[in-house]
């Protein structure tokens, strides 16, 4: 071992491993971390022989295909299978070792199957779940289209029921309604869920989910009707496989609509669901999940960089003396420090939102919704604050290394592209910001008219005629 | 309301800078619509401020939690203390980025700042002894950190050159884009 760092390490004025557990939850989950990466990382099928930025883009494609399914096959014969290893292989750092640039059956766990069991009937999730479990299809989730994205509403790609064969026929009326962006629907998924307006009895009921066959299941050619492909290289997340996906007056029969919320009958009554709090949750859900891989993405940045900056010596602080340990430069702790201190206020926050959300949560079963307008306001900045944040930060710790920090060995690059795709995708950060402002600014009327505020938003009322002393 | 360097100050200073830009930005769309304006381009020709008033209020949750969060912690003494100057820097970090909304809209005043510098640079003192203790906590496996730079063994240049042995081009000595391109490129130039 080098021997700054050792020295570094015999100077450290506190207990590591009971930071550890701390941030782990305790010294159990600390184990349990650490024998599900050994049970992954020990694997000889994920070493790469070759690093994969000296392979092409299709053989990089090829090689996260052949390390994703041995990767969740691997997962299915674990013996204590749990949500934990799921979240740590397809967004977690563990997942991002094995799959440095993005998994192309991700989307499979990650809103595939969530949304069939959060938005399809008990009949419905019978059928798919098992199917999408088993692995018998592969799926993803096609929201985005090329000409709108955060916006959903405006969303063009069309479902139209025919109640003469009672079927949907789904159609793209122009390119900007193409599907463009889900991982995985380039040459991955052979089924979606796809979000489009239903037009029932000559009205638009607006944006709903339809399961839609895209390939065939034996021999994976696109199926009639269905245009397919990937959307190209990236700034990062290069094996996602993102695709593009329009429809040709393509016909899927009427129960292939999810049904759980809205419905449509077989002669195409519209019927409209009374509550739709499930898929509110499904959103809080994911935004904390960001916030928490924000922090891990950032403390391996954060790891890499301190390292090295202990190990590094460079130029001479004082004439003649030798030459310090970058670390040592105020500067280069600047850059440093606050960006290790964002990976705990980031933790912090994250997990202080996940329980605010489980509180509301169950004042929603009681039918109490006063809370749930400042949880999406919290969630959303939450959001947009943690992947900006993580993304400046990882730059400037990429900085921090110099040269080094520049090639891709460093392992920043791809960090980098990693987090700052978080700007963008689940609601593009900037278009959240402006969500939780909307909320801001109806509390702050309400606290101008004396109303008393919750909690998050309390402090409009203290500080609303609040002047500074001239 | 005199200024003191203290959490307690601090975080009362991001609520109000957060709560006076929200007052800015509302009172702005206000004067906008009574101006003539749609709500809709009210909304539009305000919304820098806006975004600006969503992040202060963000920024002030996520500090009050960070320093909430650590004095609850039920920790020893040596790593409260670690933790306590973490949540202390980030805050003061976010000040003095911020210094100019928080002259403006706290009791902050120019002859603070000076203080605030120094409470900066005298946590980053403080910490750095720890910086690689605490960088070591987050327990990263080698294979998931896959840097040379950030091993735990420290071992930065040997691991680097080993890397670079695995650029396919350095398989052969001699490129055949030398025989292709360079010589016949060269031979035409003499």
């Amino acid at each position: 071992v080098n021997e700054d760092l050792v020295k570094e390490r015999q100077n450290c004025s506190f207990n590591t491993l009971e930071l550890t557990h701390l941030l782990d939850g305790g010294e159990a989950k600390t184990l349990e971390r650490k024998e599900r990466e050994e049970y992954f990382l020990s694997d000889p099928a994920f070493k790469d022989e070759v690093p994969m930025e000296y392979l092409s883009h299709q053989e990089q494609y090829e090689h996260s295909v052949r390390k994703a399914c041995h990767m969740f096959r691997k997962l299915q014969e674990m013996p204590h299978g749990s949500m934990d290893n799921f979240r740590q292989l397809l967004g977690g750092m563990l997942g991002s070792a094995i799959l440095k640039d993005g998994n192309p059956l991700a989307l499979h766990y990650v809103m595939f199957l969530p949304t069939l069991a959060g938005q399809g009937t008990v009949e419905q999730q019978a059928y798919w779940i098992s199917r999408a479990w088993n692995l018998e299809i592969v799926g993803t989730y096609a929201q985005t289209e090329l000409g709108h994205g955060t916006f959903i509403r405006g969303l063009e790609t069309t479902a139209t029921y025919d109640p003469s064969t009672q079927e949907f026929v789904l159609n793209s009326p122009t390119l900007t309604a193409y599907k463009w962006w889900p991982g995985g629907l380039g040459h991955t998924a052979n089924y979606a869920v796809v979000v489009a307006q239903l037009y029932t009895q000559g009205k638009c009921h607006g944006i709903h989910p339809f399961i839609v066959q895209l390939r065939d299941e034996e021999t994976h050619m696109p199926m009639p009707g269905i245009i397919i492909g990937e959307i190209g290289a990236k700034l990062g997340m290069n094996t996602t496989n993102n695709g593009y996906l329009g429809f040709k007056q393509v016909r899927i029969p009427r129960e292939n609509m999810l049904m759980k919320n809205n419905k449509v009958l077989e002669d195409g009554t519209y019927v409209k669901s009374p509550s739709d709090k499930l898929t509110y949750g499904t959103m809080m859900f994911v935004r904390v999940v960001i916030c928490q891989d924000m922090a891990s993405y950032l403390s391996k940045a954060v790891t890499i960089a301190t390292r090295y900056s202990a190990v590094r010596h460079q130029s001479e602080m004082k004439p003649g003396a030798p030459e310090p340990q970058v670390l040592d430069y105020r500067t280069q702790q600047y850059k440093l420090l606050p960006s290790i201190a964002s990976v705990f206020a980031m933790k912090f926050s994250a997990n202080w939102i996940w329980e605010m959300y489980n509180v509301v949560n169950s004042e929603l079963d009681q039918g109490d919704l006063e809370r749930l307008p400042e949880l999406h306001a919290v969630s959303c900045c939450l959001k947009a604050l943690c992947t900006s944040d993580a993304a400046s930060a990882v730059e400037i710790v990429r900085l921090a290394c110099g040269g080094h920090g520049y090639m891709k060995s460093s392992n920043l690059p791809s960090t980098y592209g990693l987090v700052t795709a978080a700007c963008t995708y689940e609601g593009e950060n900037t278009v959240l910001l402006l969500q939780t402002a909307r909320y801001l600014m109806k509390t702050w009327q309400q606290a101008r008219s004396g109303q008393t505020l919750t909690p998050s938003v309390a402090y409009l009322n203290l500080y609303s005629d609040w002047r500074q002393p001239r | 309301t005199v200024w003191e360097n203290t959490t307690d100050c601090v975080i009362k200073a991001f609520y109000q800078v957060a709560a006076g830009k929200v007052k800015a930005a509302a009172e702005h769309m206000e004067r906008r619509a009574k101006g003539g304006m749609t709500p809709e381009d009210a909304w539009n020709e305000t919304s820098i401020e806006l975004v600006a008033a969503s992040t202060a209020h963000c920024r002030a949750f996520i500090v009050e939690k960070f320093i909430e969060t650590v004095s609850k912690t039920d920790v020893s003494r040596p790593l409260q203390a670690v933790l306590c100057q973490m949540a202390e820097l980030y805050a003061v970090y976010w000040l003095l980025n911020n210094k100019g909304d928080f002259l403006m809209f706290s009791n902050l005043s120019p002859a603070d700042v000076d203080g605030l510098q120094l409470w900066l640079e005298q946590l980053l003192t403080k910490l750095r002894p720890n910086a690689v203790g605490i960088v070591d906590s987050f327990d990263i496996h080698d294979d998931i950190l896959a840097s040379p730079l950030g091993a735990w063994d420290g071992r930065v240049y040997e691991r680097l050159f080993e890397e670079s042995q695995k650029s396919p081009l350095n398989k052969e000595p001699v490129n055949k884009s030398f025989h292709e391109y360079m010589k016949p490129f060269l031979r035409s130039n003499l």
